[in-house]
């Protein structure tokens, strides 16, 4: 199941909105 | 210690996306968001689905907690 295996390109997204989220906190 | 670390960080990050406190977050929250975070609709959908695990339209802080640790890569 390739969708398990890491690198899906969800994984991206995600990685921008857990970044995003962090720094909206540390932001303000 | 680090898990810990992480359950605070999940819980802090959560609350800004669960405004009304409601212990859930929805795809409405998400799509709320998208207009402070530099995600596109389709983007943080993305982003929910592959975060609400069971797929039944609520993410729980546990599921949130499990993706940002994923992130994390732990």
């Amino acid at each position: 199941d390739p969708s398990k295996a890491g690198g899906t390109p969800n994984e991206g997204v995600l990685a921008n909105f857990f970044n995003s989220l962090l720094s909206k906190k540390t932001g303000t | 210690e680090m898990k810990a670390m992480i359950v605070d960080k999940s819980r802090e990050l959560f609350l800004i996306c669960d405004t009304e406190n409601k212990g859930f977050i929805t795809k409405r929250d998400m799509q709320r968001l998208g207009s402070e975070l530099p995600l596109s609709p389709e983007q943080l959908e993305a982003v929910f689905d592959s975060l609400d695990d069971d797929g039944n339209g609520f993410l729980t802080l546990e599921e949130f907690t499990d993706g940002f640790g994923g992130y994390l890569g732990l």
